[in-house]
């Protein structure tokens, strides 16, 4: 799955995803990707998130919703990242994913539980255009 | 660290970030709706991990289905497809319902038709490493799934699967231990 954030020179912001969903699924099954709030959320007063891991867990929580509400109540990223996925652990404490989360401002962070790491990718002008950046879970 | 415009996405995808930050420019004055979709679809061409994109991922019966959703942040204007069938462009599909519709989740055959409707081609998703991978699959004895409360026992046997009538004889059979992973992933 890919979750993208896009967000212009004046503060536009854009979201999205796409998948082909989780292998050996019984066919009809729709994971977090197409579902706003799970798989990602953006919000030009706050700032966006993207998810990644179970879509079946995801789906139930939110994460991406979460992580921008929690910017909204003044987390940064990485902690507003963190913080949706404690929610998650809370009910499925077996869960591996990720989240990334970004400010309106341009400051950025992510998260992750279940793998050994996670990798995302930024571009912007401080970084000189594309940086992979790994996080430890 | 504020700097603007950006792009971020999930995973080592850098081909699509790059993409989207090409469509945004140096000033940043491109469309972010545009920037999203066109770094999506080269991920959707490039089958980045064979998580994204046709011919990954087969579900039970071999097909591949894909999920994809467009939001824009200033209208929270949202388009989305679910279970899209033989259609290789899922994001710009939901472009399309963003665009053209006012609901936000078209899914599975219904979704194919409206893509047709608007110019996209349909296509077989199928590839020779989907196909493996559901051979495969099936010659373990369709290991692992997702059922659970259903005879034969999912957990040693192909369906088709009945549902557990007694509740004494109910058992959550699936596992604990998350079967998602850096290959395995919405």
């Amino acid at each position: 799955t890919i979750g993208m954030i896009a967000i212009d020179g004046i503060g536009r912001i854009a979201g999205g995803t796409s998948t082909n969903g989780a292998i050996n699924k019984i066919p009809g099954r729709v994971g977090d990707s197409p579902i706003p709030g799970s798989g990602c959320y953006v919000d030009a007063k706050v700032g966006g998130a993207a998810a990644t891991g179970d879509g079946d867990v995801m789906m139930r929580l939110l994460p991406a919703l979460v992580a921008v509400n929690s910017m909204r109540a003044g987390m940064t990223p990485t902690f507003a990242a963190q913080q949706s996925l404690e929610r998650i652990l809370e009910y499925y404490p077996d869960f591996s994913g990720a989240v990334v989360a970004v400010a309106i401002d341009g400051r950025y962070g992510a998260a992750c539980r279940g793998f050994s790491s996670f990798s995302y990718s930024v571009a912007n002008d401080k970084l000189g255009g594309v940086k992979v950046i790994e996080i430890k879970c | 660290d504020t700097s603007l415009p950006m792009v971020i996405n999930t995973w080592a995808f850098t081909n699509a970030t790059e993409k989207a930050w090409e469509v945004l420019g140096e000033a940043g004055t491109g469309s972010v709706l545009d920037a999203v979709e066109q770094g999506c679809s080269l991920c959707e061409r490039e089958q980045c991990d064979g998580t994204v994109g046709y011919g990954g991922r087969p579900d039970e019966n071999g097909e591949t289905t894909l999920d994809a959703m467009i939001m824009d942040g200033a209208t929270h204007d949202v388009g989305a497809v679910g279970a899209l069938r033989g259609i290789k462009d899922a994001i710009s599909v939901a472009r399309r319902v963003l665009e053209n519709t006012e609901h936000t989740l078209l899914v599975g055959s219904q979704a194919t038709q409206f893509a047709i409707s608007m110019g996209f081609k349909a296509e077989n998703l199928t590839t020779e490493s989907s196909i493996e991978k559901h051979q495969s699959w099936k010659e373990n004895d369709c290991q692992p799934n997702y059922w659970k409360n259903v005879t034969p026992d999912p957990s040693t046997s192909c369906g088709p699967y009945e549902p557990v009538q007694s509740e004494l004889k109910k058992r959550k059979s699936r596992s604990s231990e998350s079967r998602f992973d850096k290959l395995n992933h919405d």
